[in-house]
């Protein structure tokens, strides 16, 4: 799971 | 993921869920701002852009379509439904939301991440989301009464801010690298402006009481 790359938040 | 952000997505969730059952079960949308609802849904199309690009996880994916889907849905039925349409306070709706709009915009050109197109409109997404809300909360306060259900709707929503405050501290204090200031500072914005509403919301709860706003 990639959690630090682009925005992750909604 | 923490428990904070999870709380906080389940929490927006409800928030929409709560209104769409408002909307469906009383065929009424009166106390609730179209203005908003479409400042939201403009919030969602242009921050989910990333869809096509960037997967994340299911959940991830699933979430952004619901958040789409049903914004659209509510702005649907509050213009196209004969019935939801009768009930709009059209004339308690009146704020411009066309300057937030355009102010939002201005400030993604100047404030951004990155200088690109998908950039750019995350950017905007989140100072409009943070503002997004001004429409119904004036709309309520001129009403001065709020119905039971649309009140639960406007609490569910600054709850799920707060959570996300949370979610930022905690990973703040967890993850090595993280730093969405972007974020965080229109999230502290957002969530300021539900503190006028939280506070008569808790006394109607502590008195239990009917939620009433001062003229």
């Amino acid at each position: 799971k990639v959690e630090s790359e682009g925005h992750d938040e909604l | 993921m923490n428990v904070f952000r999870l709380a906080g997505d389940m929490t927006h969730l409800a928030s929409i869920l709560i209104l769409l059952l408002k909307i469906y079960a009383t065929k009424s949308c009166s106390g609730i701002s179209l203005k908003t609802q479409e400042l939201y849904a403009l919030v969602f199309l242009a921050r989910y852009l990333d869809l096509f690009t960037n997967f994340i996880s299911v959940y991830n994916t699933v979430m952004k379509l619901v958040f789409i889907g049903s914004s659209l849905a509510i702005v649907w039925c509050m213009r196209m439904h004969k019935m939801v349409k009768r009930s709009y306070n059209k004339e308690l709706d009146t704020f411009r939301h066309y300057f937030l709009i355009a102010g939002c915009f201005m400030l993604a050109l100047l404030v951004n991440e990155k200088f690109t197109f998908q950039e750019v409109l995350w950017a905007f997404s989140i100072y409009l989301e943070a503002v997004s809300m001004i429409p119904q909360l004036i709309l309520l306060q001129r009403s001065g009464n709020v119905d039971n259900l649309t009140g639960q709707y406007v609490f569910l929503l600054g709850a799920y801010r707060a959570l996300y405050i949370l979610n930022w501290i905690y990973r703040y204090f967890t993850e090595p690298h993280f730093s969405r200031w972007i974020a965080c500072v229109a999230g502290l914005v957002q969530t300021a402006l539900y503190a006028d509403f939280f506070y008569y919301y808790f006394i109607s709860w502590k008195n239990n009481a009917k939620l009433q706003l001062p003229a």
